[in-house]
């Protein structure tokens, strides 16, 4: 929203460790 | 049983993971000239006490009980840097097979903690392939590790079996060492 692209909104500078706990919870749930 | 993941759940992890180094790919060079904050004393890439420390904070490194006056989202000192883009694109590929070893040897005698798997995850995702056979053996000694400290787990509940199954499952399926595989 607000004319952010999803791209900037998940590239910024935590991206890899969004992506690592994204991982590492999927599991919990899997 | 039931502390190895389905083979549907490493499928997805190889897809999101060959995703997410596509993007950093093509954020590298805009994350490389970001300029770092203050606070942010970026280890020479030969001193593997600093990188240790760097990464996994003063705190693990020394082991030693943060006392309950500390902050512990603030001060990356104690708590150890977070693998930002603007600090991992900064690093060349000996740079980072270099910090890949040191966190892999400190991995082999002790415990699994967050930290960790964060930087090991975020190196992982910068390595690139093909990889040299320095950077194999060290992968490989690494999902073995992962492989030896899980085997070790007294149940499924423990909140590193989840950590422990990704680097395995990267390692494995994502680099190829398809018989190290669950």
């Amino acid at each position: 929203g607000m004319g952010k692209s999803e791209d900037s909104d998940i590239w910024d500078d935590t991206a890899l460790i969004k992506a690592y706990d994204k991982a590492v919870a999927s599991f919990k749930n899997s | 049983v039931g502390f190895s993941p389905s083979l549907r759940w490493q499928q997805q992890q190889v897809s999101n993971f060959s995703e997410v180094r596509q993007s950093i790919n093509k954020h590298r060079q805009h994350w490389k000239a970001q300029a770092l904050d203050d606070n942010v004393i970026m280890p020479k890439p030969d001193d593997e006490e600093g990188w240790k420390k760097f990464c996994l904070g003063e705190n693990i490194y020394y082991n030693t009980t943060p006392t309950q006056s500390d902050d512990p989202g603030l001060d990356y000192v104690k708590v150890g840097f977070p693998p930002f883009l603007s600090i991992v694109c900064r690093l060349s590929q000996a740079s980072i097979s270099a910090v890949l070893e040191n966190l892999i040897n400190w991995f082999g005698e002790r415990e699994f903690v967050p930290q960790l798997g964060r930087w090991l995850y975020a190196l992982l995702a910068c390595l690139e392939k093909p990889l040299l056979p320095e950077a194999h053996s060290l992968i490989r000694q690494l999902a073995r590790r992962c492989s030896e400290v899980r085997a070790n787990l007294e149940t499924k509940e423990d909140e590193t079996l989840s950590a422990l199954n990704l680097m395995i499952c990267l390692v494995a399926r994502y680099f190829e060492q398809n018989d190290l595989a669950d």
